[in-house]
């Protein structure tokens, strides 16, 4: 359930903080 | 060096003597190679110009150039170690050793701590969480009541701001990780140990006689 993680939990799996995309071909 | 200029020297802006930039980092001499390789796609494609520029960051993470993210801007913001608008190759190599498995946890939360420090205040606000929060849910289309929203921040706030003063700063996101190490996940990219079975070519373009690996 969200309401019962933390912020910044929810926050590290933006796709915008997935720097391995980079190394994708 | 006399005279002679190396080929990358005088395309990439910003280029650095591989054998220097491992001496800085937790990368080898090879290893900096291969990420000249992934380098010089990323930054040839959108301007040929030896320089990564958001949109091609945005590109090679979202493939997609047109897609903005707060987090991808917030990340390409502390590349650019020189606010000059751009990464160069110097600084792409140092910025990705702070998520080489063997950088060191104290430098791992210190980056993450200025990531999520937003306005740069040197304390990580509720209204900045609450930005990136939203930012989040709109990028994954997730619908969130907004009394949802501040439990979620208030349940935050309690754990992480123990002064309760209303901000988070270093020492308290220190000790916050510590009681919650899956945070630091992202901090660490495994790719970055494989780089030169990813980018074999480098070989093929070194500038370094005799490799040490």
């Amino acid at each position: 359930k969200p309401s019962l993680m933390n912020a910044f939990e929810l926050i590290s799996t933006s796709q915008g903080l997935n720097l391995g995309t980079l190394f994708e071909k | 060096m006399g005279c002679f200029q190396s080929k990358a020297r005088r395309q990439f802006p910003g280029y650095e003597d591989p054998v220097s930039l491992a001496s800085q980092t937790a990368f080898s001499v090879s290893e900096v190679e291969a990420l000249f390789e992934l380098f010089k796609s990323i930054s040839s494609s959108v301007v040929d110009d030896g320089l990564i520029n958001k949109e091609e960051f945005h590109l090679a993470l979202f493939k997609n150039r047109k897609r903005e993210n707060l987090f991808a801007n917030r990340i390409f913001d502390l590349f650019d170690v020189k606010q000059k608008g751009v990464i160069d190759f110097g600084d792409f190599v140092r910025a990705l050793n702070v998520f080489h498995p063997n950088a060191s946890h104290e430098d791992k939360v210190d980056f993450s701590f200025r990531l999520y420090d937003l306005d740069g205040t040197g304390f990580i606000e509720r209204k900045e969480v609450k930005q990136m929060l939203i930012a989040l849910l709109c990028e994954s289309e997730m619908r969130l009541a907004d009394e949802t929203i501040e439990i979620i921040l208030d349940k935050t706030f309690s754990e992480a701001d123990v002064n309760q003063d209303g901000k988070i700063d270093k020492l308290e996101w220190q000790d916050f990780v510590s009681r919650n190490p899956s945070l630091m996940k992202i901090m660490t990219l495994p790719y970055l140990r494989d780089i030169t079975t990813t980018f074999p070519s480098f070989v093929f373009n070194s500038e370094v006689e005799d490799i040490a690996t």
